[in-house]
């Protein structure tokens, strides 16, 4: 791969608690 | 049939490709179910962080956005839920802060931003991603390793908890010294419970045994520092407080003990080459309530001396250090109280906070100093015993 000769595009980030509400992982809590 | 003839390490691009349905079985096999004192023992230090950026660099280059964001969001959920699952549990906890740190130095590394890459050879600028930029995930993985770093110094202070008043001042190691107990005092423990009691050496093993841990799993140096500050300043204040709260700790022979513990802790810290770290700094309340113990208190001269001494101490804490000293034998006295009135008058000036305990959840805040690494990515191999063969090499 090289440098990119185009600026690199920023991904808005969601917070801790965001990402965990989106979280594909199964909860072993939840019945 | 055809001949599988391995491909040279100068082919690779030390990235790693894998299909969109194959992400959970990544975080599952690397993160939630890796065992650090199993195989982990064995793996180069943070190499799961190095596996899973190079994953990223593939969805990265492919110009995947989605699969930039789940990777990240899958990795730190699944560390996060490691952590909620084994969190009392020091090896994994400080495995997973030495990864987090170093995926983060990575992300920086090689986000192409030339402040992080000045010590990068020609081929790691190579390696930089190409599309996206992920200053945003950056700031939440920092998040994320404030929260572990948190929770390593919570989990190290309830097992160096129960080892320091015992350690540090109850159980006594010079001979000759302490011999006499003070007048009036009953022994607190007995020849049966000594058996089971905590000593310095078990303080200071425990204390090599954190460090080796952190040492294996490549943990930062800088980061190392910050740690053993914080367990030397637990250590000073959980020992400071008992002593403040406990007649039969303030004597002259106490203070003896309590100095030559000191002087064992302030080796350990050369030992370990951590002399700079700070750590020795914050035994200074108690270096100077030792140092109280066995200084004379009766003249003007002794209160001049006194105040000028115990600059880390308030005047609570003189106060009561002087108030229950205890003399151990007949050519000591007692404490008078028109001395003490002496160095309540000569501290009356001091701007301080009253607090007479010492606050033993105060946690320094922490920084993560960048910390890129030399590791040429195209030369990682993938351990069969991490069962990724899923992942390609590219």
């Amino acid at each position: 791969s090289r440098p990119p000769s185009h600026p690199r595009v920023l991904l808005k980030a969601p917070t801790l608690q965001e990402m965990e509400e989106m979280s594909i992982l199964e909860d072993e809590e939840s019945p | 049939r055809p001949v599988n003839i391995p491909r040279r390490e100068k082919d690779f691009q030390g990235m790693l490709e894998y299909k969109k349905e194959d992400e959970l079985k990544l975080v599952k096999n690397l993160i939630l179910e890796l065992k650090p004192r199993g195989v982990a023992v064995n793996l180069i230090p943070g190499l799961p962080a190095y596996i899973l950026f190079m994953c990223l660099r593939h969805a990265d280059y492919v110009n995947d956005d989605q699969k930039v964001r789940t990777l990240l969001t899958s990795t730190i959920n699944s560390i996060k839920k490691i952590l909620k699952k084994r969190g009392d549990d020091f090896e994994t906890v400080s495995f997973w802060l030495s990864n987090t740190c170093r995926f983060l130095h990575c992300l920086k590394q090689y986000s192409g931003d030339e402040s992080f890459m000045k010590h990068n050879t020609p081929k790691q600028n190579d390696h930089c991603l190409s599309n996206f930029d992920l200053a945003e995930y950056r700031q939440v993985l920092s998040d994320l390793a404030i929260q572990i770093y948190q929770q390593l110094i919570k989990c190290m202070e309830s097992i160096l908890q129960p080892m320091i008043v015992s350690g540090m001042l109850e159980h006594e190691t010079i001979q000759g010294v302490s011999g006499v107990k003070p007048t009036g005092l009953r022994k607190r423990t007995s020849s049966i419970a000594d058996e089971g009691t905590y000593t310095l050496e078990s303080i200071l093993r425990q204390l090599s045994a954190f460090h080796s841990t952190m040492c294996q799993h490549g943990t930062d140096p800088e980061l190392i520092k910050q740690v053993v500050k914080q367990q030397f300043y637990i250590i000073g204040a959980v020992t400071l407080n008992n002593l403040l709260l406990r007649k039969d700790m303030c004597s002259w022979s106490k203070g003896m003990q309590i100095r030559y513990n000191v002087s064992q802790l302030e080796e350990w810290l050369r030992d370990k080459s951590l002399m700079l770290c700070g750590a020795k700094e914050t035994l200074e309340p108690l270096i100077q309530a030792a140092q109280l113990l066995q200084v004379k208190k009766k003249t003007d001269e002794d209160a001049e001396a006194i105040c000028s001494m115990c600059n880390s101490l308030s005047t609570s804490q003189i106060v009561k250090v002087l108030n229950l000293y205890t003399p151990v034998n007949e050519f000591e006295e007692r404490v008078s109280v028109t001395f003490i009135r002496t160095i309540q008058t000569r501290l009356r000036d001091r701007c301080e906070t009253p607090q007479l305990l010492m606050d033993t959840k105060i946690i320094y805040p922490v920084t993560f100093p960048f910390n890129p690494s030399s590791l040429a990515l195209e030369t990682i191999q993938i351990p069969g015993s991490l069962n990724l063969a899923f992942l390609t090499r590219v």
